[in-house]
């Protein structure tokens, strides 16, 4: 898992340093101080040693702490794993923020679309009873016309 | 770097290299801190040889030779450190595709597509608009019509009103009545010259 | 304007003027109004 392995290359470099930095060449680089005082010496390289990992140790971890990196590479496995089946190269950034937003938009407005032409239908379908109800009326007062219209001839 | 892995960006909220270089630095950072630890250390310890003849500079000296070996030998091994992170555990396969852009797969719309699906929203929109303010009119108009209506009916039962008192006073043909009314009145005259007549 | 392209704009379009029934309704009523004056006049003479 990327966990591991980030784990695993960053300790192997630290041991390969402190391999480097071995007592000898630390006696070597400090020779005038190592002939006056060779145990001191060696007990002043375990200590620079011991606090060097130490103190690598735990800022890897402050690292990986503050960046949430063991959770971030879990789930980085994770969708590693689900993508296994993918051979073909996935999408990428356009580069263009507003083109790459804009198509994320595209399932909303699809959504937004879907809405719009059902409640359109239903509107329509509701102008069209009133349309009715409109006509019918118009008809009825065409009616009370001819009515008035025909008292009056009576009466003339 | 050539390769900006922003798509690793993405992902990890920071860039891959920006993690690499906080590795970087931890190591060095920690190297140099603790070669003047051990500097101090032993020049305070040299406090007991005075006449070691051992002078600061010196130790100095020491100091620098033993942090250069262990910076250069430190680069070395942080190169392959460095392909490692960024090529197997920083970064993001080309076949994946985040959660969040899962969209991009479902719907691959080109610039052109979008525009034509944004440009039917509006259009059904604006339809939808128009078919509330139509619905609107016609909700007016039918109110108008109950008032033209209501009138209408008014005017109506008025003659009615006109024919039922023409009905209860027995001239419900107002034509007829008033022809037979006439004829009366025009007999009534008659009559009334026939009497004037045998008068005189 | 809108209403021109809407699912019922034939109906829209084709609204009568109702102000301009009523005003007809006035006209109406004068005529009888009229009728029934000369009546009375007629009906007066006949008196």
């Amino acid at each position: 898992s990327r966990g591991q392995l980030f784990d695993t290359v960053v300790n192997t470099v630290l041991e390969k340093l402190v391999a480097a930095g071995s007592y000898e060449r630390f006696a070597s680089c400090y020779r005038c101080f190592y002939k006056l005082q060779p145990e001191m010496t060696r007990s002043i390289y375990e200590e620079f040693i011991f606090q060097l990992q130490a103190s690598i140790k735990e800022e890897i971890q402050e690292v990986k702490k503050e960046g949430k990196l063991e959770l971030l590479f879990d789930s980085l496995d994770k969708l590693v794993e689900e993508a296994k089946e993918q051979q073909e190269p996935a999408w990428r950034p356009s580069g263009t923020p507003e083109e790459d937003a804009s198509s994320a938009m595209v399932p909303y407005l699809l959504k937004h679309q879907s809405y719009l032409r059902r409640v359109l239908k239903e509107k329509e379908k509701d102008n069209k009873q009133l349309a009715e109800a409109v006509l019918a009326g118009r008809g009825r007062i065409k009616e009370l016309q001819q009515q008035i219209q025909a008292r009056r001839e009576a009466w003339e | 770097s050539v390769n900006p892995m922003a798509y690793e960006a993405q992902f990890f909220g920071f860039s891959p290299q920006t993690c690499v270089l906080r590795v970087y630095i931890a190591f060095q950072d920690y190297l140099f801190d603790m070669m003047l630890v051990v500097e101090s250390v032993i020049l305070k310890k040299l406090d007991a040889f005075p006449d070691s003849k051992l002078s600061p500079l010196q130790i100095r000296k020491c100091t620098e030779k033993f942090f250069a070996f262990m910076k250069e030998h430190f680069n070395k091994l942080f190169s392959n450190l460095e392909k490692v992170l960024l090529q197997l555990v920083l970064n993001i396969p080309p076949n994946l595709l985040l959660p969040e852009d899962k969209v991009h797969q479902q719907y691959p719309y080109s610039r052109e597509q979008f525009q034509a699906l944004q440009d039917e929203v509006q259009e059904l929109q604006r339809q939808y608009r128009a078919e509330a303010s139509a619905g609107q009119a016609l909700r007016a108009e039918l109110e108008e019509q109950k008032v033209v209506q209501a009138e209408l009916e008014k005017i109506l039962q008025w003659f009615a009103g006109l024919e039922s008192i023409c009905r209860e006073h027995g001239t419900s043909n107002v034509k007829e009545s008033f022809t037979f009314l006439t004829q009366n009145s025009k007999k009534l005259q008659d009559v009334l010259k026939d009497v004037e007549k045998k008068r005189k | 304007q809108d209403y021109l392209q809407t699912s019922q704009a034939e109906v829209l379009s084709s609204k009568p003027n109702y102000q301009q029934i009523l005003d007809e309704q006035g006209e109406v009523l004068s005529f009888m109004q009229l009728v029934l004056e000369e009546l009375q006049q007629a009906v007066k003479l006949l008196q």
